[in-house]
């Protein structure tokens, strides 16, 4: 799965994510990409925001939806709001990750997994990563 | 805050020492080449929309992550794409699921988005829909990889019990 989110010179965010699903999945599978909320979302009064990773546990989570409600509703700040739904994937036996943007900026990449394929542009700079302790 | 992009590429068991430092340097500079597409819109002034599709097709066309070319396959040897976007602005979204012969999923989920009064449009009536449109349609063995392949063949012999898939080869 790939993803990207971003925000502009005029404050919007947007998300896009595309992937093949997962190696021997039955056909006709379909995972958290194309479900809005749960591998894609995108608001301008919260976040913008695209995940990856065991795409059935994402759904159950409505993962990426609930994100923006713990910052929108709860007032969270994005990087522990993250952590908190990160632990929630946990629990339930999901592994993966996200990127996640507010906005004003402020961008998360976490993962509970040994590594992500991973990067940022801002500021005229761009820096990449792939294993964890990157 | 000045404009932000962030890409991921797939989590998974990706650990040092697990790849060629080859296999790693091509992944780094994919997923720079993926960001550079984006930044390039918002350092022009260009939109977020723009931007998210911009990465994105470039991690389509390069077969080293499990999207578009270089997906993982199907218990059936088969590729089925899923893809989706947002836009923050308006809370305007479009996706396509089990797709086979559509070059660029994200570039249909955007016309469903755009070009449909849908949200969500999937498998034979979204590549329907793609063709009407003019979007580009592949042949299915456009999007096959060796490397797919025969992860296919480990997670598959694994499932029978005959020998060990890692983690990398389930999640493509």
């Amino acid at each position: 799965t790939v993803g990207a989110v971003a925000l502009d010179s005029a404050g919007h965010l947007a998300a896009a994510t595309s992937t093949g699903g997962r190696a021997n999945q039955w056909p006709g599978r379909v995972g958290d990409t194309p479900v809005l909320g749960a591998g894609t979302y995108a608001d301008d009064r919260t976040i913008a925001y695209s995940g990856t990773g065991h795409g059935e546990t994402f759904m159950r989570l409505v993962l990426g939806h609930r994100l923006a409600c713990l910052v929108e509703l709860a007032g969270m700040p994005l990087p522990q709001a993250s952590a908190q739904v990160l632990d929630e994937l946990a629990a339930l036996g999901g592994t993966g990750g996200f990127i996640a943007l507010d906005a004003r900026g402020e961008a998360v990449m976490p993962h509970n997994t040994p590594g992500m394929y991973r990067g940022i542009a801002r500021g005229g700079r761009r820096a990449v990563a792939i294993f964890g302790d990157e | 805050m000045p404009p932000t992009l962030l890409i991921h590429g797939g989590a998974g068991a990706i650990e040092r020492g697990k790849s060629t430092p080859e296999h790693e340097a091509a992944l780094r500079s994919a997923l720079d080449e993926a960001l550079a597409a984006g930044q390039a819109v918002l350092d022009a002034g260009g939109p977020a929309l723009d931007a998210v599709i911009a990465s994105v097709r470039v991690m389509e066309e390069s077969p080293l992550f499990n999207a578009g070319r270089g997906a993982a396959l199907t218990c059936e040897g088969t590729i089925e794409h899923d893809a989706s976007v947002m836009d923050g602005a308006e809370r305007r979204a479009g996706a396509v699921s089990a797709t086979k012969r559509i070059r660029s999923p994200i570039l249909a989920a955007r016309a469903v988005m755009e070009r449909s009064p849908h949200v969500h449009l999937t498998a034979d009536g979204a590549e329907a829909f793609a063709r009407s449109i003019g979007l580009e349609i592949v042949p299915e063995w456009w999007f096959f990889t060796p490397e797919r392949q025969a992860a296919l063949e480990r997670v598959q012999a694994a499932e029978r019990g005959e020998s060990g898939a890692s983690e990398r080869d389930r999640h493509g």
